[in-house]
This record gives structure tokens, sequence and C-alpha cells, in this order.
């Protein structure tokens, strides 16, 4: 399964005139989704709803509009699993995963931003071609790498792999160079971008090193934290 | 022969990160 984030409170009742949204992001399937509940906690019945995002950085946008068809009476709850697609307008955002969005219904327009976890914009073939791999690692400069300590990971390097290639962090080659694995590793995001990654796992070390490399660097600390 | 090569090729990036 890939990995699911917490759910959060993007909208409080109390900035909402009664109505709360709560959310997460993920991808299934191929697809990705806006995973929230409607919550009415006004003394009125809410109707007509839409909701309607800001451009941004990855050109998110709902593939359908709300499918909420019936009134949302005082303290009930509704759950929505809005379907995404990334062919909006772009513009780039800061940070690079911010998302605002405009929520109406009967009683009035609210607003709120929240954070797109990177791995929602993983695809599915973002294996590279091992060949390709090597020449596009040569390519890119020492420059454009950068490093990050994983701490307090007691998992060994094929569980690990697994576990990332759930996520669309593929594996492309593994070496054992004196005790420590090297992981080669790809993803592609929905942009098209190509991010490659050398995980290093040394036995009796809680603490990994990823280093990303990739003529893209300005998404290295997304990029990181879904690691 | 040619998937020998990608093998060796690897090989010969993970020693030269481990000792550049």
């Amino acid at each position: 399964h890939s990995f699911l984030w917490f759910v959060k409170v993007w909208l409080p009742a109390v900035k909402a005139k009664g109505l709360e949204i709560s959310g997460t992001f993920s991808r299934r399937q191929g697809h990705m989704y806006m995973d929230m509940s409607f919550i009415n906690k006004a003394l009125q019945h809410m109707t007509d709803f839409a909701i309607q995002f800001n451009k941004n950085s990855f050109g998110v946008i709902p593939t359908t509009p709300l499918a909420m068809h019936t009134p949302l009476m005082p303290s009930q709850s509704i759950d929505i699993s809005l379907p995404l697609n990334t062919i909006g307008p772009v513009m780039k955002m800061d940070p690079l995963n911010n998302l605002q969005v405009a929520v109406k219904n009967n009683i009035d327009v609210f607003y709120f931003s929240t954070l797109i976890p990177l791995s929602v914009f993983f695809v599915e073939d973002g294996k590279m071609e091992r060949q390709v791999f090597l020449a596009t690692w040569k390519d890119i400069p020492n420059e454009n790498e950068l490093q990050y300590q994983i701490k307090d990971c007691h998992l060994n390097a094929d569980t690990v792999s697994g576990k990332l290639q759930n996520n669309n962090i593929y594996t492309i080659a593994k070496r054992n160079v004196e005790g420590q694995d090297m992981l080669y590793q790809s993803l592609k995001l929905t942009n098209g971008i190509w991010i490659l990654a050398e995980l290093r796992i040394q036995p009796g070390n809680p603490n990994y090193t990823v280093i990303a490399h990739s003529t893209k660097i300005d998404q290295f600390q997304l990029l990181f934290k879904n690691y | 022969e040619m998937d020998d090569g990608l093998e060796e090729a690897f090989s010969r990036l993970a020693e030269s990160r481990t000792n550049p």
C-alpha cells in the first residue's frame, strides 16, 4: 500500500460560519485524490457546495465538481473523495506544493491553503531504464546533489525498496560496497521531472543517507520529507 | 552481454561514490 498522510483540519468551523473541512491527499491506482470530510457545525442546513483551486505549481485541478447533491444538515458530516488531475494552469507557488482552495456554500465563500505531499505526484512509470539512468546520472554535475539523513530507521535494504516502490520510488540497482548497501533509485513527477537518488544503508547504523541527484533541486526538501 | 556492461557500470558508480 502507498503511504497515507495524516488527516488535518484545513478549515476550522469558527472561520467558516460552522463549516469544518478536514482532509488529506492520496494516490490510488494511478489517480490523485483529495479525501475530505465536511462537517456542518452550524444551526442551519448547508447546500450549493462548490470548490475551486487557485493556480498552483503542479497544475492541480479537480477532475469533477464536488459531488454533494443533498443538503448537509446540522451536525451531519459527509466524506468526499475528490478526483484530481494535473492539466490545470501552472503558477509557481512558495512553498512549491502550496494549494489555495476556495469552497462555497449557500452561506458564504471560504478560503484555506494546504500543502500537497510531493509523493502524490510520483507517477507509476517512474522506473528509469538502467542505461538512461547511468547516462543521466553522469550528465548531472555533483553540485546538483543534496544529502539528507533519515534518522532511526530499522529496515533492511529490500524492505526499504519494497516500501518505496509502493510509493512509486523505484530501485534501479543495488550494490554493496565495503558492507554498505547503495540503492540507485528513480522517480518521475506528474510534470515530467525525473529525480535520481542514491540511498545508503550501513549495517548496524539506523541513520540512512539519501542523496538526491537532479537538475531540479528546488524539489529536494519536499522529496526528503517523503523519504 | 550488454546487460553485463550495465551491471559493471553500476558497480563502478557505487565504488566511485564510496571511494571518490
